[in-house]
């Protein structure tokens, strides 16, 4: 049970702090359509390192930060912190818990923090990629994901495979 | 490189076997080479033989057979290269009561190694989850998340797959 | 050509606003051309206003909220040119048990002047059906229909929205 | 209410002869996947002069036909037939009940029957297009068919109101 929590602020529609907990083994997000649920994906796969907007459901950079509604302003940034169970030490980092936080600015900039200490993409990147988290793009199946793998030509489809290499 | 991506393959091929034969009692699928002779250009078929019927390309399937082959194939990739949590997005979203609870099932089987983050509206769904969080927007546009019981969530569901 | 283009256009907009006043309780849609000089070229952009959220294009919205909007504009373009008949293939897949409610009234509404089959997996959709038939596969791979009661679907329904 | 019934037989998945009533304003077809509920939504295209293999989900004219199972052999045709209340006349043919029927045969052959009578594709099309009926474009919403149109482009998106025109 590595996932521990997911804090949001500022990051699409969460314009104030959200903390989401993941007390269990098979955690469930429910509710209308609309409020908010797949932007909790879209914020896991942020954390992890995600560059392409298609895959973060945006057009620009714009689009992942608050935009403001009919009686706030849009927020400046957007931040998310995914926190990890690391008391296995699964990740070849010395910390019983590991916090990965992004902070993205409205001209595009990302920051990265491993516990608080700035650090690299490819840091967060190469910790993950040697326990087999590639961005999310396995750990991740959005909405729509599995009838695109259906309608994709066989050519297409090989790149999943080339991917999972 | 082409030895790479024969590997990968097979593995997944093999996989994709086993996870089809539990989604589908009675059924199974088959991942097929469009070019077997030309690793370097070839693309992947899905081929599938729902419980009675004959093995046929996933393209001549209904939608909720398609979904549940194509969600076949996303567990196979992630069992080649295993994460220890999955996030599903509204997975189950074109399947019957039946597949929605053979879903479920494989789900929980898996989640002894693998922790998972289910976003749902289906009433059967939602009875696996360990616990559940609502996302809301008291104000418009603003997501909050609260804590749902889930007693009242397995009545209904109960209910509605009575 | 470019009068029958337009004409059409605004006839659809005309109605896309009324049918997601309905949908949306609360919030509008708008239909927007790309090119508004030169009609030939022209393509149609969705826009959408959830209620008190503001207009932003489709392609920023929920997989909910664009399936509701798609159906607006396949609704708008059916009044454009109206038939007796309207076969709705599980349209209702990706919304909420408000939504589908929602849906369910305004099929009510049309229903007075169009008939409608409904395919749909949706217990709540269930409950505004006058009859109900079931496509089975006791034989596989063979379609038999079945007449189903409307009394135990009825109460799932109820159940399940409770 | 002008639906009165449909009856399939060697169409897709019914093997056997297969008769859906309409006795209601709003009927609903229910029941697990693959059992061929979007067979019948299929069957209607059909019979009301679908040309499109696209439409029908079909990749050749055989896949409409019943293709056998385990212990039953192909047919050698498939036939849909539509009957419709025409006690108002909506329709511009002196009857008060009319069936449409279409045959097809693995060559690809369709023949056409207005109330029993042989007729071409063409007079069935012009009696619909007169009512606004033009092959179910806009009567029928197939599975997957509002995501379409929503992922559309704004010029794909453009075709279906000049199909409206
Ligand atoms: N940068 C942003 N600022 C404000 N709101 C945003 C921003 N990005 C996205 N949103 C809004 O967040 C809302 C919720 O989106 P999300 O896709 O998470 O819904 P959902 O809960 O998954 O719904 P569904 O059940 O329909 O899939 C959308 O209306 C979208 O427009
Ligand atoms: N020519 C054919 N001969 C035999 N079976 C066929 C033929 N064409 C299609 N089928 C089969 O009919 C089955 C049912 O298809 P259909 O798309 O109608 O299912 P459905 O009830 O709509 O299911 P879902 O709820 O998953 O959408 C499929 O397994 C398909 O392979
Ligand atoms: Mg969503
Ligand atoms: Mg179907």
């Amino acid at each position: 049970m590595v996932l521990l929590r997911l804090n949001l602020h500022g990051f699409k529609s969460f314009a104030d702090p959200v903390e989401v907990q993941f007390p269990g083994r098979i955690v469930g997000v429910i509710g209308p359509n609309g409020c908010g649920k797949s932007n909790i994906v879209d914020a896991v796969r942020f954390v992890l390192g995600e560059q392409s907007l298609r895959l973060l459901r945006a057009r620009k950079i714009d689009d992942l930060i608050f935009a403001g509604n009919i009686r706030r302003p849009a927020t400046s940034m957007g931040e998310v912190g995914l926190t990890l169970d690391n008391s296995t030490r699964w990740l070849d980092i010395d910390y019983p818990e590991v916090e990965i936080r992004r902070m993205i600015q409205r001209d595009g900039e990302s920051r990265y923090f491993l516990n608080g200490a700035a650090v690299r993409l490819k840091d967060i990147q190469k910790m993950f990629m040697d326990v087999g988290v590639n961005k999310g793009h396995y750990s991740v199946i959005g909405q729509g994901q599995v009838q695109m793998i259906v309608s994709a030509s066989p050519e297409e489809r090989r790149q999943y495979f080339e991917e999972a290499a | 490189c082409r030895d790479r991506f024969a590997d990968v393959f097979h593995r997944v091929a093999a996989h994709f076997q086993d996870v089809t034969k539990k989604l589908f009692l009675g059924g199974e699928g088959k991942l097929i080479l469009t070019e077997s002779e030309d690793m370097m250009e070839s693309g992947v078929d899905i081929q599938l033989r729902p419980p009675g019927k004959g093995f046929t390309s996933i393209a001549s399937r209904s939608g909720g057979e398609q979904s549940l082959a194509g969600l076949c194939l996303l567990f196979s990739l992630f069992m080649e290269k295993p994460s220890p949590f999955c996030i599903l997005d509204e997975v189950d979203a074109a399947l019957d009561d039946v597949n929605v609870g053979r879903l479920a099932r494989l789900i929980e089987e898996f989640s002894e190694k693998i922790q998972f983050v289910i976003v749902t509206h289906n009433k059967v769904t939602m009875q696996i989850a360990n616990c559940l969080f609502g996302a809301t927007m008291e104000e418009a546009g603003i997501t909050k998340l609260i804590s749902v019981r889930m007693k009242r969530a397995q009545e209904a569901a109960l209910a509605a797959s009575a």
